[in-house]
């Protein structure tokens, strides 16, 4: 973006077109730049660079929970196993989400058992159990076609006898406008709080970084069926910024955990707004 | 609606029946909102625009009584037009064995859309075999082999020690032997920003010249999709691509992008998790789905 003395017109219009262009939504980045185009006239901003901190400190803000607590101090806090469940569209990178977790909490000194609950797709099973090989970490699994919930239900009692810490589950993907799949998704977790009451503690929706718009209808429907308590946002190592992200976090309040930043275990990155917002001017 | 939101703009005609330059840009801007909010492009959105202004400051909708109808008339013979522009059949012509090559993002349903597209071409009379070369992903080669043996068609043996230009020359090779005449490879999901992989696929094209190079693309990809097609464009010549996850409540935005920018035809489009879930592109739905 070009060096100018003053704010004119041309810049929040370049600005504008920078923000849409990163995928934060045509709506968000309209209601943004009204509150701009306001702050301008009211002589508030003196200049370019003071333009560009005011929209990277309303963008913090939108991607920002306030007393929200850390994914770190609730595994702490709750008595184990600390159950986890990971939804979302096809595709975004649920099962590779869960290797990286798996990963972290095991560097954390953590007892991790991940469940192979997706026994829908075409060898879904079979790359969980990979993954748990290479991290070394139980993976429990049914025969592929078998009852997710029977799965889940499964791999918390192994949790409990095993003295496991955190119990991961993995589900198929599932596009949110299919009602049954959704259906499916609510029997899963009222099958978990049969044989713990307050599992699942974690339900994480993964989110794809190069999701356009659809992303807040993903979000919107995710939490109506199932309580979305925290997010994880991936593939942010390609060219695509993720700004829907910033329209999701406002609308339901929910924290982004994590970005995912490639296909190895290790690319895991605690969320910082900071400097998610300052890659989004890039 | 579009059509809803123009007839807002035009509303104030006062009986004269003409509308004003104004107006009509006044009615561009929505046309251009819409347009984005169905994540097409910005740039593209741009040209767009400009394409169609000179039809919309024209007669047929400065003396038209219904002007907003009009407007949306011209938005989607374009978009029809723009993307129904260029052959859509699956080209197999040429030396045989016929080869396939799916390449795109990770995750963009590649795997899954080798079984559709082995499974849709067998019902027009081919002999498919599947070959898969992803040789990162784990179980990539047990998933494609599990959708072989579900729908009874041959597949090659692949080893994850293997280097996918060799898989996909050995395998050529033996379908021209085992006398099957469509080789469709599956490759891995990869970043268009990944010179390494994307030499690989280089490698793959100039060791089996394939009469198809089909782009896997998701459905609800956003802004990304020009950077990712023009990327593999520019890299592989793509002949085609396969728009997937259109039974979702995406816009689809991103198949007027990848056409702008490549000029290549969406040849195909995913409709679920299915093996039977594939059909062809009609550009009027997509016109249809994009308009909201
Ligand atoms: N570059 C990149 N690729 C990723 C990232 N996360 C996941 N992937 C890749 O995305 C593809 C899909 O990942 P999966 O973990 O199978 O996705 P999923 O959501 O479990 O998929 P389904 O179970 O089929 O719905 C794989 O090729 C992963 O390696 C990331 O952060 N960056
Ligand atoms: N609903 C729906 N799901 C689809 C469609 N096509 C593929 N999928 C799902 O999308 C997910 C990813 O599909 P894959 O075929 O594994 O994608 P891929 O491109 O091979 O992934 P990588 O090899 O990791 O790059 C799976 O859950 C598929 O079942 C479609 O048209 N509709
Ligand atoms: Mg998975
Ligand atoms: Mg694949």
């Amino acid at each position: 973006l070009t060096f100018r003395k003053e704010i004119d017109p041309d810049l929040l219009d370049e600005l504008e077109e920078a923000m849409v262009m990163a995928d934060m939504g045509v709506g968000t980045v309209q209601h943004l730049f009204d509150r701009l185009r306001s702050d301008v006239k009211r002589n508030e901003l003196k200049d370019p660079q003071a333009l560009r901190q005011r929209i990277k400190s309303y963008l913090k803000d939108m991607l920002t929970v306030t007393d929200t607590v850390s994914l770190e101090e609730k595994i702490g806090a709750a008595s184990p196993p600390f159950v986890i469940l990971v939804v979302g569209v096809n595709g975004v990178g649920k099962t590779t989400t869960i290797a990286k977790m798996a990963h972290l909490f095991k560097e954390q000194g953590k007892k991790v058992l991940i469940a192979a609950a997706d026994t829908f797709r075409a060898a879904a099973i079979d790359q969980l159990q990979q993954w748990g090989k290479r991290l070394d970490i139980p993976v429990i699994s049914h025969q592929p076609g078998s009852d997710p919930s029977a799965v889940a239900f499964d791999a918390i009692e192994a949790g409990r006898s095993r003295k496991m810490d955190i119990v991961i589950v993995d589900t198929a993907g599932r596009l949110h406008t299919q009602k049954n799949l959704m259906e499916e998704l609510k029997k899963i977790r009222r099958v978990m709080g049969r044989k713990l009451s307050e599992a699942p503690h974690e339900t994480i929706l993964v989110l794809d970084a190069t999701t356009g718009q659809n992303a807040v209808s993903q979000a919107r429907l995710f939490m109506e069926a199932t309580d979305v308590t925290g997010i994880v946002l991936t593939k942010l190592d390609g060219t695509a910024k993720g700004g829907i992200a910033a329209a999701v976090v406002h609308e339901m309040k929910i924290p982004i955990y994590f970005i995912g930043i490639g296909e190895k275990m290790t690319d895991l990155r605690s969320f910082n707004a900071e400097e998610f917002v300052n890659a989004l001017f890039e | 609606t579009l059509g809803n939101r123009l007839n807002k703009v035009f509303k104030k005609l006062k009986g004269y029946g003409k509308l004003s330059e104004e107006q009509i840009q006044e009615g561009m801007r929505e046309v251009r909102l819409a347009l984005l909010e169905a994540d097409v492009n910005y740039k593209v959105v741009k040209d767009f625009v400009a394409g169609i202004k000179k039809r919309a400051l024209g007669q047929e909708v400065m003396d038209s009584l219904t002007p907003g109808q009009q407007v949306v008339k011209i938005v989607h013979d374009e978009l029809v037009a723009l993307l129904g522009s260029s052959n859509q059949q699956i080209d197999l012509a040429g030396r045989q064995p016929a080869v396939i090559v799916l390449v795109g993002l990770q995750g963009s349903g590649k795997t899954t859309t080798a079984g559709k597209l082995a499974r849709w071409l067998r019902k027009k009379g081919r002999k498919p075999f599947l070959v898969p070369a992803d040789v990162y992903r784990p179980a990539a080669i047990e998933q494609l082999k599990t959708l072989a043996k579900q729908l009874d068609i041959p597949v090659f043996p692949s080893e994850t020690s293997m280097q996918p230009p060799e898989i996909a020359r050995q395998a050529v090779a033996q379908a021209g032997m085992s006398n099957l005449d469509t080789v469709i490879i599956d490759t891995a999901g990869r970043l268009h920003i990944d010179s390494e992989l994307m030499d690989e696929l280089r490698a793959i094209k100039e060791a089996v010249s394939p009469q198809e190079i089909l782009l896997v693309a998701d459905a609800m990809t956003g802004q990304d999709a020009v950077n990712i097609a023009e990327a593999f464009d520019r890299e592989l010549s793509i002949t085609g691509v396969v728009l997937t996850k259109l039974d979702g409540d995406a816009r689809g935005g991103a198949a007027l992008s990848i056409q702008s920018v490549t000029g290549k035809p969406v040849k195909l489009v995913g409709i679920g998790e299915k093996l039977d879930a594939i059909e062809p592109f009609h550009p009027d739905r997509i016109a249809n789905r994009i308009l909201g």
